[in-house]
């Protein structure tokens, strides 16, 4: 499974 | 909340040390993207707040001449290789991209899951909880469970927002506390001490 890259969670 | 406690009480008993040195390294494994990208202002400074008072709380019960003797020594015995290891390897074999990086964040988001565990432990072996220990756990619980909101309230406003990983993790992390808030409820309730039920 694809998935957002852009981590922007902590 | 906790760095206040043990500060201003010079006590850190009923605070497990196991549970703190798992999340420094879960805080420390994922926010390696310090170094190399850049989100918000905001979330720079978390990030730090984070490792900065995870390693200020260790010191504390590692080094502090008077907090270092209150601490549960006997009672804070959680074998934490076992998390440590299952969670390398399910970060090794289950992740995104085989790369350091993103198999140690992976890796945080598993040992995250499960790094409250040695608290618990400790929790239901201290007969009074300190009020604000319990507080402590309560609100880092919460802090989690707000996630499942946000991650709704994403899904649902933000086209091809997904990542599994993080919300299964997320949620079994969120269901190992709902025993604790059973009895953090029932005790608030009742205006008693909080205890855990062995």
């Amino acid at each position: 499974f694809r998935e957002e890259k852009e981590k922007d969670e902590l | 909340v906790l760095l206040l406690k043990i500060h201003a009480t010079k006590n850190c008993s009923g605070v497990s040390l196991k549970t703190q040195e798992l999340y420094a390294i879960v805080f420390v494994t994922r926010y390696l993207d310090l170094l190399f990208s850049f989100i918000s202002l905001y979330n720079t400074i978390m990030k730090l707040i984070f490792i900065g008072s995870s390693a200020c709380i260790i010191w504390y019960i590692r080094f502090h001449r008077v907090v270092s003797q209150t601490y549960d020594r006997e009672q804070d015995t959680f074998r934490v290789i076992f998390l440590i290891l299952p969670c390398l390897l399910l970060g090794i074999f289950i992740n995104h991209e085989f790369t350091i990086t993103e198999i140690l964040w992976t890796f945080s988001i598993y040992l995250e899951a499960v790094a409250i565990l040695p608290q618990l432990v400790l929790l239901q072996r201290t007969k009074n909880v300190d009020t604000l220990t319990g507080n402590y756990v309560f609100l880092l619980g919460g802090y989690r469970a707000l996630y499942l909101l946000n991650w709704i309230y994403r899904f649902l406003t933000e086209p091809g927002y997904r990542q599994w990983i993080v919300w299964i993790s997320g949620t079994i992390q969120t269901a190992i506390y709902c025993d604790f808030f059973y009895y953090y409820f029932q005790s608030w309730r009742r205006n008693e001490k909080l205890s855990l039920p062995s």
